[in-house]
């Protein structure tokens, strides 16, 4: 057994979305997936990329883009590897 | 729905009827503009054409289920990869499974695919897609320059037809009774009093059991609130345990199993983040930091394979538990073995938690020699691992009837269909 790390992630609620998402009218069922690689592996970024790649990417600028697919953003968790976004619809 | 941002790749995995397809040209738009990612269509940035040239781009889905309730190029399969053919080049598009039954569809990019000249501005207008030519998808990176102790491994489990009794757990009004239950007695008690002086129109969280339709009633009984006495902190508390949508997520996550895939006791760093949709349906992300290692410092859960990737692997579900279209899936890059679950465990654990009447599996593994030495007992490099294999053809209480392996340049691709016995 070990105990928590400071690694352990942070988990930030966007409010403003999840205290009034009503799904009633929402049509639920198979998901569709998409993944799409820029590198190799986290540490063999391009050039001119920060080290932190996508992740230097505010959440902010998410919004816009998942605006487009019909989501909204309910909470993030952040680690150091990987930001982990949970999503209304 | 869910979306989990790495440093070098995207993951965007959504529900319903959203049109995921069409934020792919913003996605790759703000991987040049926003994280600095080479683009090589267009001369400039500032042309709104600019977008990131992906290394590698995987898109799949089930089967269909309801097209006609889809939007934009989502309504059939042959849409969503004339989407895809038009904005990447070198894509392939595969089915999986049987076409009279349910089946997975699979898009792929190859690393290195050859390139040829974009379009010119002028060709290939469509209402649809902002792109006006096409993404060469492959050529940050060469194949030959891709490291070869990177490992990548995804398990996804597709089920449908869940049981009834255990899909309830997955309605916000089973949710709340549960959370009912696990509110403090000093937090009820002052819930009860705060509703008490609102006239009593609900009991509400009572320790001696609410019915699910009763909490509903919370909901008219605050609205009041604001011209009456104010509900103290631990009616507040008890207020947000048993109503707010992430506070019912993680009480449905404990009480249902999910929060036990990956137990604290193996993965002691890991984070749920969890919610319960009104008035049904659940979603959870969960993010694994691999354990620290002897001397303290993170190590990964690839490190037999000396992985480059440490510490970066989550999970996700999702559940729709209406009986007319009951559905959940999970999908995880743990790897399976090594210091942690193997993957038979993990599937097990899962489709108890479900029960449906059908899933797939599917894994997606790369291969080479230094990939997943202990064997996830899923992939086609476990001849090492035989017992772990054939607890996958004997998942109890179901029969295995479809195995397809598809073999790509650099993955496995492994497909299993069961229906229960």
């Amino acid at each position: 057994t070990f105990s928590p790390s400071q690694a352990t992630p942070h988990l930030t609620i966007n409010h403003d979305v999840a205290a009034d998402l009503d799904s009633s009218n929402a049509f639920e069922g198979p998901e569709k997936l998409l993944e799409v690689w820029f590198a190799p592996g986290p540490t063999s970024l391009p050039a001119g990329v920060p080290q932190n790649g996508l992740k230097a990417v505010p959440s902010d600028t998410w919004v816009g883009m998942l605006d487009m697919v019909n989501c909204k953003i309910l909470s993030v968790i952040t680690s150091e590897n990987v930001d982990s976004y949970l999503l209304s619809e | 729905s869910s979306m989990f941002v790495f440093p070098h790749k995207i993951i965007l995995k959504t529900c319903g009827t959203t049109t995921l397809l069409l934020g792919l040209h913003r996605l790759l738009r703000i991987a040049a503009v926003d994280a600095g990612f080479p683009y090589h269509n267009t001369g400039s940035l500032d042309d709104i054409k600019a977008a990131a040239t992906p290394y590698r781009v995987f898109y799949s889905r089930k089967n269909f289920l309801f097209p006609d309730k889809q939007q934009g190029p989502h309504r059939s399969w042959k849409q969503e990869v004339k989407y895809l053919d038009d904005m990447f080049e070198g894509g392939s598009a595969y089915m999986v499974g049987k076409m009279n039954g349910d089946h997975w569809y699979l898009y792929i990019t190859s690393p290195g695919a050859t390139h040829t000249p974009p379009r010119s501005p002028d060709e290939g207008k469509t209402t649809i897609s902002p792109t006006r030519s096409k993404i060469p998808a492959g050529l940050v990176t060469p194949a030959e320059e891709v490291p070869q102790n990177v490992s990548d491994e995804t398990l996804e489990i597709l089920m449908t037809d869940l049981d009834p009794e255990n899909a309830k757990q997955f309605y916000l009004s089973h949710a709340s009774a549960v959370a009912c239950e696990q509110v403090p007695l000093q937090a009820q008690e002052a819930r009860k009093a705060a509703h008490d002086s609102l006239g009593g129109l609900s009991e509400s969280c009572t320790s001696d059991g609410t019915t699910a339709d009763e909490i509903f009633d919370v909901d008219d009984v605050d609205k009041g609130a604001g011209t009456a006495t104010p509900m103290t902190d631990q009616a507040v508390l008890a207020e947000s345990l048993t109503t707010e949508g992430h506070a019912l997520g993680t009480v449905v996550s404990n009480n249902c199993g999910l929060s036990d895939v990956y137990p604290t006791s193996i993965y002691p760093d890991a984070r749920i983040d969890a919610y319960m949709f009104a008035p049904c349906g659940f979603s959870a992300n969960g993010v694994i930091p691999a354990p620290p290692g002897p001397d303290g410092a993170q190590s990964s859960f690839d490190e037999g394979n000396k992985s480059t990737n440490p510490s970066a692997h989550y999970f996700t579900v999702h559940v729709t538990p209406e009986p007319d279209c009951s559905f959940a899936s999970f999908e995880t890059n743990v790897p399976g073995g090594q210091k942690g679950r193997e993957t038979a465990d993990i599937i097990e654990h899962v489709v108890r938690i479900f029960r449906p009447g059908r899933f797939s599996v599917t894994l997606f593994e790369t291969k080479g020699k230094g990939v997943n030495p202990y064997g996830s007992g899923m992939g086609i490099h476990d001849g090492a691992n035989a017992e772990s294999r054939q607890r996958l053809e004997r998942i109890p209480g179901y029969r295995r009837m479809d195995r397809i392996v598809h073999d790509f340049d650099d993955y496995d691709l492994i497909f299993r269909f069961y229906e229960r016995e």
